[in-house]
Parts: structure tokens; sequence; C-alpha cells
């Protein structure tokens, strides 16, 4: 592969139009990278207030955005996961590129009226995501 | 190789249905769906119910289950994590019979009394007793110069037997307590643990009679005409149980302090071991040494 080592070196490193301070921006800032996204939501717009007590409002947050190729030491992503962006780029795109999923998530209180009248509080585990990852 | 993928999605579908289960908590009971592996909450998701008419709870016990969540968790919801208890499910009853009675009497001070039936049909086999308190409510601020004195006569029903079992005699629990009334007190809470422990996990109904005397704390019996003083009235006790839940879906407490760490934080084991040339578990004890420093 020299040639195209070689003939890739001859290429202008910055393309013309884009000025060396953009340039570097888009790799230390890359636009809608996988990171954690707000949703606010009340119970009421899900009609869950009649049973739901508390809280009035609820973030479950998600995550959105695509996975860089250097997924390894940002997001904590395994090896595959770079194996698997190698498949997708060089040898199948039909392999899906590494996804932006939630990696850590933390607990949620609820107080709910129950059927027969009574009234519970309860700590669900995993209702909000708090940490993005590519896998 | 089709027999083994048979039997994995056999597998994964039963993990799944047993993992649906703790959400169908969320539901209303008659919602529950037994065959789908979906967790009923996301019925109720898809369908924009809000779930089945229900019962009204008692105001003054929602308004206390409403203050008790403002100590338990954020206004976002997050649990606190100021508290060690291990507790991840309260529920409060408020009982579903009660025999008309005096409704306390208000010159000798004796609080209402009578017969309550409590329906715990909410409690999942996956709950686990810690705690069980009677919640009384006062109805207006009472004033007392001194501290208040109260006597409970607690007896505990058998559930009505099948027949076979003759049913044992009524457990009678008799305890002092002393409770300093004061303008803010709005409720009284009177722990029964010790008492339904071993009533909650194998029946559904708790059918119990309660009497309270109360009387100035230096003063004879209420009988003594000049102990007499205005009582308010208290209105029938709430039941609240304090419950672990130990379904996968519950948060528990003990174990994200004490268990969680994202894979960077534990020290890799190899580099540990090099490090102390002198043998695995001292290299452990060094480990857990430095970590409990």
């Amino acid at each position: 592969g020299q040639e195209t080592a070689v003939s890739e070196l001859k290429k202008p490193l910055v393309p013309a139009s884009l000025n060396m301070s953009d340039y570097v921006n888009q790799f230390l800032f890359p636009q809608n990278e996988c990171e954690l996204h707000d949703f606010r939501l009340s119970f009421s717009q899900l009609k869950w207030d009649n049973w739901i007590v508390a809280p009035h409002r609820y973030n479950p947050r998600y995550c959105k955005g695509d996975c860089p190729r250097a997924v390894r030491h940002r997001y904590g992503s395994p090896v595959h996961t770079v194996v698997q962006n190698i498949i997708y780029e060089t040898l199948d795109s039909s392999v899906p590129r590494p996804s932006c999923v939630p990696a850590k998530y933390s607990p949620l209180s609820v107080l709910t009226i129950e059927p027969d009248g009574s009234i519970a509080y309860k700590e669900y585990e995993d209702m909000i995501a708090t940490k993005c990852t590519c896998r | 190789s089709q027999a083994s993928r048979r039997e994995a999605q056999i597998a994964a579908s039963s993990e799944l249905e047993s993992e649906a289960e703790p959400w169908s908590l969320l539901q209303p009971a008659d919602r529950r769906d037994k065959s789908g592996l979906l967790p009923p909450l996301f019925k109720v998701l898809s369908d924009g119910q809000g779930g089945a008419p229900r019962l009204q709870p008692d105001s003054r016990a929602l308004q206390y289950m409403k203050k008790l969540y403002k100590e338990y968790a954020t206004k976002e919801g997050i649990p606190k994590s100021n508290r060690s208890h291990l507790y991840n499910t309260i529920r409060l009853f408020t009982p579903c019979a009660q025999h008309k009675q005096a409704l306390g009497d208000q010159v000798t001070g004796i609080l209402p009394s009578g017969n309550l039936l409590f329906n715990l049909d909410r409690v999942t086999t996956v709950e686990h007793l810690l705690k069980s308190v009677l919640l009384y409510t006062i109805n207006n601020s009472v004033s007392f110069s001194s501290p208040v004195k109260c006597v409970c006569n607690l007896v505990i029903k058998e559930p009505k037997s099948s027949g076979k079992t003759l049913s044992r005699a009524p457990h009678s629990f008799t305890f002092n307590s002393q409770f300093e009334f004061g303008k803010k007190h709005k409720w009284i809470e009177i722990d029964v643990t010790t008492l339904l422990q071993p009533l909650v996990a194998s029946n559904k109904k708790i059918h119990m009679s309660v009497n309270f005397t109360c009387m100035r704390h230096h003063l004879q019996p209420p009988l003594a005409q000049d102990g007499l003083f205005n009582m308010t009235l208290l209105v029938f006790p709430s039941l609240i149980l304090y419950l672990n839940d130990t379904s996968a879906q519950a948060y528990h407490r003990w174990y994200s302090l004490h268990y969680k760490r994202s894979p960077s934080q534990v020290p890799d084991q190899k580099s540990n071991l090099s490090a102390y040339p002198v043998g695995e578990e001292a290299a452990r004890d060094g480990r857990f040494s430095r970590h409990r420093r």
C-alpha cells in the first residue's frame, strides 16, 4: 500500500476551504457526538398522575449521537467496539456501527396510590440514565 | 443446534417473564399482564391509559406519606443517600373494616378503639417485612401543659382458620408508651413490629383491636376526677409496613453503596500481585486495608 500512502501524504492535510482552527475543532468538539440528553416529562402527560403522586416531574434522560472512531478511551468501550467499527468501515457496511447507549443508571423513588386505596412508596433501580457509552 | 437455540429462547423468555413480574407492582393489579413478556408498564404506555379507577386513599394518610416522601427523596425523585436503612418499599394501609365504637371519650381521655381489619393483598412475596407501625392522626392540635402518658392494649385476632387447624387464642399485647404532645404533633407512631412480624408473611388480613388510655403522666388513672382533661379525638389508625423488596427491579441501597464499582476503579489484579511478592492473601489484605483507609 506504499503508493496509496504516498499519494495520501501528497494530499493537502487541510482542505483549502477549511482553515486550521475549524479543522482541529471538528476533532476536539465533534458535532452531535454520543452524549446524554434530558427529557423532562410529568406523569400527567402520561395520564398516570391519578396513581403516581410523586415525583411530579421525571427526567429519565437518554443517550443520542454518533460514536466516534476512537471510542476506547472516551467511552470506556471494550475493544470489541473498535473491531466492530473497523468491520463497518473496511469490510462490510451492513454490520452496524457501534450504538450510543446508556452505561449507568440511577434509581427513582415513586409514591403511588394502589387500586385498593393503600399508598406505596417504592424505590426502583435503573430508572434514570446517568452515563452513555458506545457499544 | 436447533434444540439448544430453542432451550436458550425458553430460558430467556422465562427470565424475562420473572423480570417482568416486579414491574407489575407499578401497575394496577387488575391490569397485570400474566402472559405477555413486556412488563405491563409498557402496556400502559402504549394504551395511554392511566390505569383502572381506584379507591381514593384517606387524605390524612396521603399527607403523611407525602411528608415521608420528602424526607426520603429529592424533588426529582432521586432517593436521598443519607439514609442507611434497608427498606426500599413503604406501604400504608387504612383499615378496611372497623366496627364503630364510641369515637373516644373527650372527658376521660380514652381514645377510640374498635376492631380493625387490614387487607394486605398488595404485599408481594418478594417484599420482606422489616418494621411495622400503627399511625394515629390527631384531629386537632392538643394543648397539654405537660407530657401525656398512654397505655395501649393491642389484641391481634387470629384470622378465621379453615377449620382444620384449631385457631389459637388471640395474641394480646399490652405496652406502655409515653408521648410528648405539643402544638406541632399531628401523628402518633406505635411500633408493632414484633407483634406483626410472624403474621404479615403468612396472612393477607390482619384483624386487631386497639384500646388506648391516656392520662397526665404524674396523675392516677383517668378515674381520678382531677385528672380529667380534654383529649382531642383521634381517628382510627393506619398500618404502615416498612419492607425490603428483593426483586431485581427494586433499588438495593446497601448493594449500590458497597459493591457497585466501575471496572476502572477496581485495581488490576496482576499489577497488584506483582507489587506484593509475598503472595496473594497479603496482597488482598493490603488492598482491603487501603480501601478501608
